[in-house]
């Protein structure tokens, strides 16, 4: 789907996948006191400079919509 | 820079075209020349220069120098693809990811590739989106338009910072800096690189032997919340918030948060002016003014509103004023008041006039500022009113003196 019709959870899901390493199922059973998407979606935020929430609010919405470069911030030299 | 301190080890590096689907097949692999790809968008010789300029970029600061080869396999392979475009990262179609770059490595390391889905043009008017300019009508609303998406995206702009990646910078938190990961539209004529990607690209490669080539602008920084003497250009409300501006930069902060959040302006209004002298909101119509030199832009969420921007004369201002240093409307009165020079101005949102009595000297309204106002905004019943670095804090009923503060007050140091 185009970026701007995703719903935004999907959106968020998405973007954390394609520049945070995000996967939706780790296959841990530990209990953890911070979601996964949760824990991206703070590191996205600390990056971008954004109110660290762990939530998709509107900043962290508005930021993964803009264009960008396709390399990860995280992971990047994984590329090589 | 990349965790693993990725660099070239040699300073002479080759570029080339190549399609990228064919120099993953061995065919190609083993002496079939590739057909060179270019962008349906654009000229070849556009192209060219786009590329060539993106590159002298990083030449023109470090010992690294580029030459083109037409045969066999280049350092740097450049290419344009869509979606599965043999490198198992796919583009994802119009908008979203525009290009990516490979990390300095033999093989696949140093490649840039952009995605053929996207619209890349070779210069946009100065500088902003043309389909922007004209203005919207007051009644539109809604979700941002992605920058410049009708126009396209300067490809000279987004090969600079994917080159970037092919030298070995990973990407920048700095709103400023070329390697930030959102595309910023700017003028290619005017561009210079950021101190930020200055600093990242000597620490790999060390500065350019032969300096400069000429007396250039300085590399420019991005202005940072903790700088004690930091002047701002203009602050004012926006829908419960406060914007701070600072040069080609603003910090929003929600009044509920003590975090700001640092952009550049042209991410928000690519129409709006850069290094703006003075910004008010006026809450009442939703819309929030943005002044430079004679000319003021009003903008109702991210839109520009029809038929801005106009001169400051619709303010009621003089032809002699040439620019106004800061504003700010007593919701409560409905006065605006403009700072130009030692004087102040009240302009009567209900009459649509200056009062009468107007201009007088600032200090006969607000005794203790003597210095010039650079800044200014209401919030809550307060006017807060920088001259500098300082900011006096007034009760807007009775022009009392409450409080001197500093920036931090406001826009607090994280």
């Amino acid at each position: 789907l185009p970026w701007e019709t995703m719903p935004d959870e999907e959106l968020a899901k998405s973007y954390l996948k394609s520049f945070y390493n995000f996967r939706e199922d780790n296959g841990s059973a530990v209990r953890r006191a911070l979601s996964p998407l949760s824990q991206k979606l703070s590191e996205m935020q600390r990056f971008f400079g954004l109110e660290i929430t762990g939530t998709l609010d509107p900043a962290t919405l508005e930021v993964m919509r803009k264009p960008r470069c396709g390399v990860p911030d995280g992971k990047i030299s994984a590329f090589s | 820079i990349f965790g693993d301190n990725l660099k070239w080890q040699k300073k002479n590096l080759t570029y080339r075209w190549v399609d990228p689907h064919r120099r993953l097949r061995p065919a190609v692999l083993l002496g079939e020349d590739p057909i060179e790809n270019y962008s349906p968008d654009m000229s070849q010789a556009e192209v060219d220069q786009s590329i060539e300029m993106a590159l002298q970029v990083w030449a023109g600061v470090t010992p690294l120098r580029f030459s083109r080869v037409f045969s066999g396999t280049a350092d740097i392979m450049v290419s344009f693809g869509r979606q599965s475009h043999g490198d198992l990262y796919p583009f994802d179609g119009p908008q979203g990811t525009l290009a990516h770059a490979f990390a300095p490595a033999p093989g696949i390391g140093g490649d840039a590739h952009f995605d053929e889905d996207e619209l890349f043009t070779f210069r946009s008017e100065e500088g902003q989106c043309p389909h922007l300019d004209a203005g919207v009508p007051e009644t539109l609303g809604g979700a941002p338009e992605p920058v410049c998406a009708a126009t396209g995206y300067v490809l000279f702009l987004v090969a600079a910072h994917e080159f970037g990646h092919s030298l070995g910078l990973s990407h920048s938190s700095d709103p400023g800096a070329l390697m930030f990961p959102i595309y910023t539209h700017s003028n290619p004529d005017s561009f210079v690189l950021p101190q930020d990607d200055v600093r990242g690209i000597q620490s790999l490669y060390g500065p350019n032997p032969e300096g400069p080539l000429g007396p250039g602008p300085e590399p420019p920084t991005t202005p940072d919340a903790c700088d004690s003497k930091l002047v701002l250009d203009a602050v004012t409300t926006l829908r419960g918030e406060i914007y701070f501006f600072k040069g080609r930069f603003l910090w929003r902060r929600h009044t509920q948060s003590s975090i700001p959040q640092q952009s550049l302006i042209a991410n928000f209004w690519p129409g709006a002016p850069d290094e703006i002298d003075a910004a008010v909101e006026r809450r009442s119509s939703d819309r929030v003014f943005l002044f430079k030199d004679r000319q003021v832009w009003a903008f109702r969420g991210y839109d520009l509103v029809a038929g801005y921007p106009k001169s400051i004369s619709s303010f009621g201002l003089p032809g002699a004023v040439k620019k106004v240093d800061a504003a700010l409307l007593d919701e409560e009165s409905g006065k605006m008041l403009f700072f130009v020079d030692r004087m102040l101005y009240s302009y009567d949102e209900a009459t649509e006039t200056l009062e009468p009595g107007f201009p007088q000297r600032v200090d006969r309204t607000f005794p203790d500022i003597l210095g010039r106002v650079t800044a200014a905004f209401e919030y809550r019943g307060f006017a807060y009113i920088y001259s500098g670095p300082v900011m006096f804090e007034y009760s807007l009923g009775s022009k009392r003196l409450f409080r001197l503060l500093d920036n931090s007050y406001f826009l607090t140091c994280t």
